[in-house]
């Protein structure tokens, strides 16, 4: 896992 | 995308939409904090960086145009076109004691040492304390305009809507973003008093007055 950020979120 | 966050983003855009109504109406903006304003400028700007070369979804894209053309165009509202009524005497939260520390934590924690994902690491610090000048300002005056009120609870319920976002997305996506989780609960706790006075007393038809 590159990173655990959540992209989708605003 | 699931209900909270849905909420959460509604609620989002509803505290601008309400500004915006609370600014044109009154054609003033009293009660507002410029600086927690141009804040939220500098949060959105330095967040949405990757329009730029992400695509995630038209909802996605929509949703971030708006936020960062909305409060550019706040900022004009102040500045510009109801200047007079915007009173810097009383918006005397020092913006540098947010600016330093968000900058270093950013530095410390990012899931990538980019310029891109530090400045997104930046901006979800900032946003977590943007609020700060505002509540600082009601604090003083200690009493605020219901409509204003209003803005500040759909602004706070935004966030909040979000801890119930990652507790659903950490069951059934089994992800964890530690650093936005971290922040959004701090964002979402500098509201608690706020809330307590807007339940208690906005929502009960009394004004909102700070005890003295």
């Amino acid at each position: 896992q590159e990173t655990n950020r959540a992209k989708d979120e605003l | 995308m699931n209900l909270f966050r849905l909420f959460g983003d509604m609620s989002h855009l509803a505290s601008i939409l309400i500004l915006v109504h609370k600014i044109q109406t009154t054609r003033s903006c009293r009660g507002i904090s410029f600086k927690t304003q141009a804040l939220y400028v500098t949060v959105f700007v330095s967040r949405y960086l990757d329009l730029f070369y992400d695509w995630v979804s038209l909802y996605n894209f929509f949703m971030k145009v708006f936020f960062i053309s909305s409060s550019c165009y706040i900022l004009y509202l102040m500045k510009m076109k109801f200047r007079p009524t915007n009173d810097p005497s009383i918006d005397t939260f020092r913006i540098e004691y947010l600016l330093g520390p968000c900058a270093i934590l950013a530095l410390i924690f990012h899931y990538k040492f980019t310029v891109t994902e530090v400045l997104w690491s930046f901006s979800i610090f900032l946003e977590s304390v943007a609020i700060l000048p505002q509540l600082f300002m009601l604090q003083r005056t200690g009493e605020a305009e219901t409509i204003t009120t209003h803005y500040l609870a759909a602004l706070g319920a935004y966030r909040a809507f979000y801890i119930p976002n990652w507790i659903y997305r950490y069951w059934t996506e089994d992800i964890v973003d530690p650093i936005a989780v971290t922040s959004g609960i701090v964002q979402t706790a500098l509201y608690l008093d706020f809330f307590y006075v807007y339940f208690t007393k906005v929502l009960q038809g009394q004004k909102f007055e700070l005890p003295a």
